[in-house]
């Protein structure tokens, strides 16, 4: 679907990108990580879409199996939510990630 | 009002109250805190009750100065959201406030 292709498109031209919601503290909480160590995502805000963004996150389901925001992408590649993306920083593999990817 | 007086009636009745959403973790995140320390909260949520749930967010933001959620009464009185009860737990004092009210 166009919508699909849209967002194939996003992931593949921005290193960081968070599907998010403005109001949600875990959505909070994964934007402020990557501000803390200096990387700027690219954040779709979900909840500001009009009809669009309900759409959008199935699409997300579709194309990763998550439904539920955050909805985190590091070089193209689903990471997960915000749990996921703690849990990998804490093990020191984030910011392996990024500059592996040179990003940051 | 009369959501107002039921807001009262309703915490000063039921020793933990938790205002919340079904689908928003943070809430989750206290909810299961309760859980844990073998504490049954009286939870109601928001998203499920049509109209009534923003103006309740509304009624509660008037009573506490609190408009997120989740919205935590323990023995009448406010306690804050899930990073304060958290805070409160981390510190011993969540399980010390709930035996001095004689709470579970
Ligand atoms: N463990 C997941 C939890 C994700 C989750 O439950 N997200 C909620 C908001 S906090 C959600 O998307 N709920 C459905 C919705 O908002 O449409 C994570 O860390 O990201
Ligand atoms: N620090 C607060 C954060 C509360 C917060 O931002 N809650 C969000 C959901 S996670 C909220 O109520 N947003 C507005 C809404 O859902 O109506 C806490 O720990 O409870
Ligand atoms: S909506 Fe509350 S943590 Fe996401």
């Amino acid at each position: 679907s166009r919508l699909e292709e849209s967002v194939k498109k996003t992931i593949s031209e921005n290193p960081v990108v968070i599907y998010s919601k403005t109001w949600c503290s875990y959505s909070m909480e994964v934007k402020s990580l990557f501000k803390r160590i200096g990387v700027e995502p690219l954040v779709i805000e979900l909840d500001q879409l009009g009809p669009h963004g309900p759409q959008l996150q199935k699409v997300l389901e579709r194309l990763t199996g998550q439904y539920t925001v955050p909805n985190v992408f590091i070089g193209g590649k689903h990471i997960g939510g915000c749990t996921d993306t703690v849990k990998l920083h804490h093990k020191g593999e984030l910011t392996t990630l990024l500059s592996d990817l040179n990003i940051g």
